[in-house]
């Protein structure tokens, strides 16, 4: 099954 | 001092219809090249990045970078009060803790002011990496919108697979299953029509329809919707706003346990 990702993990906090 | 013009409010009105299902609040940074919004939802799964280029208005001025946190409620609120053929001009002075929005009437016979209190905003911003995307789509912006309503009724996620032969949507619930199915279009009357695929690597990532739905209030923004993917990246929903900038928006993929 699938979890809904969140962009923190993505992209770097400035 | 900072001052925007823009001749018609009805691009206004399109613009915040575009970001106000998906944020509450923002922060409008303005500068000599013009203003810029970067802000997640509640949820940090989806980012909403705006660009409007000072070139792009009737009359722009800022003598010193403002950040104006804005209600974005508050401010649909005053943009119904203009009408669509109203000039709207976005005014305020440095370090002010109010914006005025006023609008004037193609005669200049009517002129009314709205001023608003502006918010102290925790702002966040993300740094997003340059990314060269493994497929990118280019399609008319209410096909997009059709079909992120239709598959949205049968699944709350939706299934996108891009090849060099098309791009793929579908969900499947309860109900059944849904394809949708586009392939490259070989010649078309108007540019807005034409579906184009540029892909390096087929990629096939799965998204929150809801999302995907919110995206598609940009639509009346540009004839055309841009969608780059990558595996395991987040995607980005691209409209263009002619001669006056983008908006952007990023959506994190639905990820396997």
């Amino acid at each position: 099954s699938q979890t809904q990702g969140r962009l923190d993990s993505f992209f770097k906090v400035l | 001092m900072f001052e925007a013009r823009l001749i018609s409010a009805t691009i206004l009105k399109k613009i915040l219809d575009a970001i106000k299902d998906l944020l509450n609040e923002g922060t409008f940074d303005c500068s000599d090249s013009g203003i810029q919004l970067q802000a997640m939802d509640n949820s940090h799964v989806s980012l909403v990045s705006l660009t409007l280029r000072s070139d792009g208005f009737d009359k722009f001025r800022c003598d010193r970078n403002i950040s104006m946190g804005m209600n974005l409620g508050s401010m649909a609120k005053i943009l119904k009060c203009a009408n669509n053929d109203d000039t709207v001009t976005i005014k305020a002075q440095d370090n002010a803790d109010t914006v005025t929005f006023m609008f004037e009437s193609p005669n200049h016979e009517k002129v009314s002011d709205y001023e608003m209190k502006l918010m102290n905003l925790d702002q966040e911003h993300l740094g997003i990496p340059e990314t060269d995307y493994s497929c990118v789509v280019r399609m008319p912006s209410m096909e997009f919108a059709r079909i992120c309503r239709d598959l949205a009724q049968f699944s709350e996620s939706m299934l996108i697979c891009c090849t060099k032969e098309g791009v793929k949507f579908s969900a499947s619930g309860d109900v059944g299953s849904a394809n949708v199915k586009l392939a490259q279009t070989s010649s078309v009357d108007k540019e807005e029509e034409a579906v184009s695929i540029e892909m390096q690597e087929p990629v096939t990532l799965t998204f929150a329809c809801r999302y995907l739905n919110a995206f598609t209030k940009a639509s009346p923004l540009s004839g055309q919707v841009q969608l780059s993917m990558s595996a395991d990246v987040p995607l980005v929903v691209e409209y263009r706003i002619q001669d006056l900038g983008h908006i952007r928006y990023y959506l994190a993929p639905k990820i396997e346990d």
